[in-house]
Parts: C-alpha cells; sequence; structure tokens
C-alpha cells in the first residue's frame, strides 16, 4: 500500500505511523522516523510515497543491516562451537535442529550437545531432532550439571573431528541471576576445553518479542557475549522489528531466521526482505 | 517510572489542586510513550489514551495532590477497571467430565501450564486427567507425560491417531478413569495456519469443552492483538492464561488482549515449576503496565 506512488497526506501519515509501529521496533525509534517524515510532509519537501519511501527504507537498512560478521563462519581448524541460549520457549531447540541441518547439507560433520537437563523431556526433544538429522549427539542424565555436559560435548567434537558442535541450554528469563551465572559457568568450561571457544553464542529471538527483547539482549550479552541473533518463529505475523531496538542497545546482527517448524525452515538473515516486510 | 515522568514533564509548572487541560494533554503524552513502551498495541494506547482524556477532564481535582500524581491515579483505575474484575472462576460441568482446552502460539506456555492446571484443580478437590494432544512436536507426549509422573496426575496419550479423535477418546474415558476435569494440552500454531486452526475447530466439536483457554506469553508485543483475535473469533475462547509473568516484561499484551477479545485473563504463569501459577489480579498487572 505504501510503496506506489500515493500522495502524502493526513490519511497515510497515521497509516504509515502504525505500520511503525506495530512492528515492534519500539515507540522511540517510531517516533523519531515519524517526526522526520512529517516535518519533510509540513516543509512541502516531500509530496509523494515515492519521495519518503526511499528514506525509511535506507534508514532502517542502517539500523538492522547485516555487515560482514551476518553469517557464521567455520573455523578451518578444529569444530567451530555454537552456543545455543535464550528465554523459555524462544525456539532453542527446534533453531538448533535447523542450523543442524544447514551445515549437515553442506557436508559438515554436525555434533549436538543436550545442554537443557531441566525442562521436561528436553534431551529427548533433541534427541528425535539428532535422528531425524543424522548426526551425534551427548548428553547426560535428567538434572545433570550442564557444564559438564557442555564439556563432554567439546571432547567428542575434538575426539571425533566434527566440524560443528551446537550446545542447547535450558530456556531462562534473563532476570534470574543464578541462571545467567551459570551461563557464564557454561562458557567458562567450553573455553577451558578449546581457547576461543564457543566461537559464536546465538540468542534466539521469538519474533512475536516486543520491548523485553532489548532486556533479553543485553543481559544474556553481558552473561554470555552474544555473537549473533537468530529470529525465530518469523513465518507468522510479528514483524520482529524488535531487533532494531536491540540494535541500539547492542551491537550484535540477526544471523538468520527461522520460518517454520521443521529443520529445513531456516534463512540467512536478508535485511532488505526484513525491511521491507515491516514497510508493505 | 512513570510517576517521576509525569512529574518532570508536568510537576515544575503544575499547581497542586488543579488539573488543567494542557496538564492533561503533556500527561497525556508521556502516559502513551509509558504504555507503548510496555507494548500496549499501538490503536489500544490511541483509544484508551482517548478514554482517558475526556475522564480526566471531567475529574473533580483533589487540593493536595500534584496533577502528574493525579493522572497517573486516574490512568490507573482506567487500567484496573479495564483489565478486570479478577475472575479465576472455572465453569465445571453439573454432569460429566469439566473439559479444558488449552491453545495458542508456539511456546507459549501451555504444556507447562496444563499440568501447573492439573495441579490447582486437584488441590480443589477435582480429579485431573491430561490429554496429550500434540502429536506433532519432538517427544511432547513425553514432556506431558513426565509432568503427569512428577505430579502422580493421570496422562491420556495415543501415539499416532488425529488430535480431535484422541481428545474425544480422552473424554469419552474419563469417568471411567475416575477423573472429572479433562485438561486438553494441544500442539502451538500460528493464527494463519488455516488447517491447524481448522484443528482447533475439530478438538472442541468433539469435545465440547466448558473452558477454551489462550495462553500467551507476557512478552508478547504488538502481535498478540493479532493473534489473540484470531484464535478468539476462530473458537470464542472463555479465559486467558498469560505466562512468563516471572520476567520484567510490563506486559501491556495483557491489556490488548483483554481489550480486543473482551475475554477475562484468569490465571498467570509465574514460573517454570508446577506450582508457579496464580490467579490473575488486574490491579497488579496495571501498575505494572504503566511502569
Ligand atoms: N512457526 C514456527 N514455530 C517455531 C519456530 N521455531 C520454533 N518453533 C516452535 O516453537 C515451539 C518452541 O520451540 P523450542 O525449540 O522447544 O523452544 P525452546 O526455546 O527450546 O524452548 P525451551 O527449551 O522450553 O526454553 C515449538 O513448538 C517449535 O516447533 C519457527 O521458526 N516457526
Ligand atoms: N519462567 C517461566 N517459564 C515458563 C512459564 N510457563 C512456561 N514456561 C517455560 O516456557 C517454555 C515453553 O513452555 P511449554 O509448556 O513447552 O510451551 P508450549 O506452549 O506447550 O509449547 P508448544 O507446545 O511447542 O507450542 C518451557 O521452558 C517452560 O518451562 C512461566 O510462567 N514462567
Ligand atoms: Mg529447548
Ligand atoms: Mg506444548
Amino acid at each position: 500500500i505504501l510503496t506506489i506512488g500515493r500522495n502524502l497526506d493526513d490519511e497515510l501519515l497515521e497509516e504509515l505511523e502504525e505500520k511503525l509501529h506495530t512492528s515492534d521496533m519500539g515507540p522511540t525509534t517510531a517516533m523519531a522516523l515519524m517526526e522526520r517524515v512529517t516535518k519533510a510532509y509540513k516543509a512541502r519537501e516531500i509530496k509523494t510515497t515515492d519521495d519518503v519511501m526511499p528514506f525509511l527504507k535506507s534508514s532502517l537498512l542502517d539500523m538492522v543491516g547485516g555487515g560482514d560478521d551476518a553469517s557464521i563462519t567455520l573455523r578451518p581448524d578444529g569444530p567451530t562451537v555454537i552456543l545455543v541460549v535464550g528465554v523459555n520457549g524462544a525456539g532453542k531447540t527446534t533453531s538448533i535442529a535447523k542450523l543442524a541441518h544447514h551445515f549437515a547439507a553442506q557436508g559438515k560433520k554436525v555434533i549436538l550437545g543436550a545442554g537443557d537437563t531441566f525442562r521436561a523431556a528436553a534431551v529427548e526433544q533433541l534427541t528425535v531432532w539428532a535422528g531425524r538429522i543424522g548426526c551425534e549427539i551427548v548428553k547426560h542424565g535428567q538434572d545433570a550439571d550442564p557444564a559438564a555436559v557442555a564439556f563432554d560435548a567439546v571432547e567428542a567434537a575434538v575426539a571425533r573431528k566434527a566440524d560443528v558442535l551446537i550446545i542447547d541450554t535450558a530456556g531462562r528469563l534473563h532476570t534470574q541471576a543464578n541462571l545467567m551465572a551459570e551461563l557464564e559457568k557454561i562458557k567458562r568450561v567450553i573455553g577451558k576445553r578449546i581457547p576461543d571457544a564457543p566461537h559464536e553464542v546465538i540468542l534466539v529471538l521469538d519474533a512475536t518479542v516486543g520491548q523485553n527483547a532489548i532486556n533479553q539482549a543485553m543481559l544474556f550479552n553481558q552473561a554470555a557475549g552474544v555473537t549473533g541473533l537468530f529470529l525465530a518463529k518469523l513465518d507468522g505475523t510479528a514483524k520482529g522489528g524488535a531487533v532494531i531496538g536491540i540494535r541500539n542497545e547492542v551491537d550484535v546482527p540477526v544471523k538468520f531466521v527461522g520460518l517454520g517448524e521443521t529443520s529445513e525452515d531456516i534463512e540467512p538473515f536478508d535485511a532488505d526482505q526484513f525491511v521491507a516486510a515491516i514497510l508493505e | 517510572n512513570i510517576s517521576e515522568r509525569l512529574r518532570s514533564a508536568l510537576g515544575a509548572f503544575g499547581k497542586r489542586g488543579q488539573l488543567t487541560e494542557d496538564n492533561i494533554r503533556d500527561g497525556m503524552r508521556e502516559v502513551r510513550k509509558a504504555l507503548l513502551e510496555a507494548d500496549v498495541q499501538f490503536d489500544v494506547v490511541k483509544s484508551f489514551v482517548k478514554d482517558v482524556t475526556e475522564k480526566a477532564v471531567g475529574e473533580q481535582v483533589i487540593q493536595s495532590v500534584e496533577p502528574g500524581q493525579m493522572i497517573v491515579k486516574i490512568v490507573q483505575d482506567e487500567l484496573t477497571e479495564l483489565m478486570g474484575p479478577a475472575d479465576p472462576r472455572v465453569e465445571f460441568a453439573d454432569k460429566g467430565p469439566t473439559v479444558i482446552m488449552m491453545v495458542g502460539l508456539q511456546g507459549s506456555g501451555k504444556t507447562t501450564s496444563s499440568g501447573k492446571l492439573a495441579r490447582y484443580f486437584r488441590s480443589k478437590g477435582r480429579q485431573p486427567l491430561l490429554v496429550a494432544a500434540d502429536i506433532q512436536r519432538p517427544a511432547a507426549i513425553d514432556q506431558l507425560e513426565t509432568l503427569g509422573k512428577e505430579l502422580d496426575i493421570p496422562v491420556y496419550a495415543e501415539r499416532g491417531g488425529r488430535p480431535a479423535k484422541i481428545c474425544q477418546r480422552a473424554v469419552a474415558e474419563a469417568t471411567s478413569r475416575g477423573c472429572n476435569v479433562v485438561i486438553l494440552d494441544t500442539a502451538g500454531r500460528l493464527h494463519i495456519d488455516e488447517a491447524l486452526m481448522d484443528e482447533l475447530n475439530d478438538v472442541k466439536s468433539k469435545t465440547s469443552p466448558h473452558e477454551i483457554f489462550l495462553v500467551c506469553d507476557a512478552m508478547t508485543g504488538q502481535d498478540a492483538v493479532v493473534s489473540a483475535k484470531e484464535f478468539n473469533e476462530r473458537l470464542d475462547v472463555t479465559g486467558v492464561v498469560l505466562t512468563k509473568m516471572d520476567g520484567d516484561a510490563r506486559g501491556g499484551a495483557a491489556l490488548s488482549i483483554k481489550k480486543v477479545t473482551g475475554k477475562p485473563i484468569k490465571f498467570m504463569g509465574v514460573g517454570e515449576k508446577l506450582d508457579k501459577l496464580e490467579e490473575f489480579h488486574p490491579d497488579r498487572i496495571a501498575g505494572r503496565i504503566l511502569g
């Protein structure tokens, strides 16, 4: 609606304002963008949507654009260790299956670490995925120490010459200090076995999340040093605009998006497509 | 927080015991921003601010109170009224088992909340039966069976078959199993997935639930209104369970969902463990949303 040469008027500006706000980019960003558009409109510098769309597009691309660390580059030597974190139900375990499939399809040897030893049937869930993808999984029993599982998984990845090790963790709220401390410990223990591991710490976000995503990103980053975001459930109607708000606070790129519930529903993050979906 | 923001926006110029149109307009600008930051949906905020502005204009003025504080009180009262009243009642059947259907988006907390509700009903003297209606998600049945074992509450499961038929058989067997509350834990799904939404209607028509609870994540943003509206229009839900309220999400989705569906929020999840379920209190979340 906004992209065909429509004349700007109050009604269209209201439509635009609603579109920006309902993307979850946050009121500060939405209002700042609207202020610039409204000012230019009132000064008669812009007349149609053709004048305003390029400006909005480039502003949003600046805020969310990938840059060259917007994917996962595998290390040339030794396994690339990927730690996956995030709040409860965000989509971590399913996203791990997708990452595993993504690398397995490239002919890489992938191993999974069942680091969620807390939630009911979490290990079973990841085990089913490992079976479907055809990759090995390292696991201990229910309520085992997640740091111990992570350590064993790294040992196994080295011993079995895996290319990629992806470690699952239990969902946790960033407000649970003891669980964030546990995450720090898991990371430290991984680093004991391979000095610069984990090489990637992927924070999984539910695309329907609102402004709380910013606190999530800040606190998970503080505890574990997040290197990339995985925006899951983008196949719904939510735009996932919260990642724009996150980028203003924490400089972490979106690396992948989840577009469904199978292991194939993964795509590298496409900033143009993401911004176009917000503005359409 | 909102009181401090209003004080800095109005306090310096606002005389005690007076609420001018200017105070109200400036105050509402701060309130609007606070509600949007709290994830209340854009249009819900618009109509809320409009309603409260009208109320504030007609408001009785209290002599000893700052205008900022007066606005907070008016807004908080209005939010509480919109969210309320507190209504955790569940419609129990006069005869035969009471059927409770749990629905919602992926990962919202349905399975965990099913376990929590089973425990809650047992504490009220009922005999619950948990039904594993999610045959899609890997180890979903294992997950519910683990919760059932932990609580010593029976779980009905069939590995294979269609969810609607599974639920129908579970309800038919409930009484012979000595159970009088049947909780159907369905698979998470998108409100835009036609086939899966039809499946829910199939479950509903085959089990005639007494309650249909929409389970929503408290940290949901602007999209809460879109999905809640669709689930409600399709199923005519009877209540909402708001999960993960133990986090620091402001929970504006609660206001949006209530406004758009008109259905009561009955329970809140306040933790991962099965005893972490509370009856919903509108006044408490009103304060939290406002910040
Ligand atoms: N539609 C859709 N559903 C998804 C996507 N990613 C995950 N899901 C679903 O979201 C639900 C939760 O996914 P999980 O992978 O169990 O989430 P999690 O973060 O590991 O959850 P916890 O370990 O309990 O914290 C499941 O029903 C998944 O199938 C996605 O990209 N699209
Ligand atoms: N902190 C917290 N976590 C919760 C709460 N309710 C559920 N969870 C967690 O959220 C995650 C998802 O819960 P599930 O019960 O598996 O969600 P679901 O809706 O059944 O997921 P699907 O069946 O895949 O759609 C799990 O890690 C739960 O432990 C809550 O109130 N507080
Ligand atoms: Mg998981
Ligand atoms: Mg479930």
